[in-house]
């Protein structure tokens, strides 16, 4: 599966 | 996810339930700053705004995203109806519209990419590290804190404190993950803006003497 875009931390 | 982040965010989530805590249990708000829970609901609000466009991450992240922002929201629901005789505007006047502007500049000048999204994380990044500035200038006005807001103020440090390591490990040890330049910085600039709250805190109330400032 492909990483999604974007900021994983909160 | 790494101990350290896991750490982080179960810190920040303490530093929630011992805000609600304290006031619900003391009927009361005071000694708590109106602007820099404001100041927070904006940093949720406008940081996770991708909970609605980007690709879903995980559970985990989208049930946080909304604890923070719904407890937000319920803290200033809460300071601004029932406990609001509580509340004392004449010594929480920090001025937030420098906090603001200089948050959106910043944002502005180096947004990690040209897009309202990223401009808007960029500035909720930026603000976040200086949202407790209006609390810590209260606390500083008079002089002392309560115990149970000191161990709020500490909890909601240590959560950006926290990452710090967190980031080291991702940096070390998680190939695929991106080093966020900005939420470094900003971190990094958070943690020194506690420094002294910190020190205080732990010469202090952990050796169970009340917050007193010298």
């Amino acid at each position: 599966a492909a990483t999604p875009e974007g900021h994983d931390e909160l | 996810m790494n101990i350290f982040r896991m750490l982080g965010d179960l810190s920040h989530l303490i530093s929630i339930f011992i805000l609600l805590h304290k006031m619900q249990t003391s009927k009361s708000c005071s000694g708590v700053s109106f602007k820099s829970q404001v100041l927070y609901l904006v940093v949720y609000v406008f940081r996770y705004l991708d909970l609605f466009t980007n690709p879903f991450m995980s559970y985990y992240n989208t049930l946080m995203k909304i604890v923070f922002i719904a407890s937000s929201a319920y803290t200033i629901y809460l300071m601004s109806t029932v406990f609001k005789p509580t509340h004392d505007p004449a010594i929480d006047t920090f001025k937030i519209e420098y906090l603001l502007g200089g948050s959106l500049v910043m944002a502005l000048l180096f947004p990690p990419k040209w897009t309202f999204m990223e401009i808007s994380w960029a500035f909720s990044i930026w603000l976040e590290s200086v949202a407790i500035l209006p609390q810590l200038f209260m606390v500083q006005r008079t002089g002392e804190a309560e115990t149970i807001t000191t161990h709020y103020i500490f909890a909601l440090g240590a959560y950006r404190a926290l990452y710090i390591p967190n980031w080291i490990w991702r940096y070390m040890f998680d190939k695929k993950a991106k080093l966020e330049t900005i939420a470094v910085v900003a971190g990094l600039a958070q943690t020194l803006l506690y420094s002294d709250f910190f020190y205080i805190y732990w010469t202090k109330v952990m050796k169970g003497k009340k917050f007193q400032l010298p």
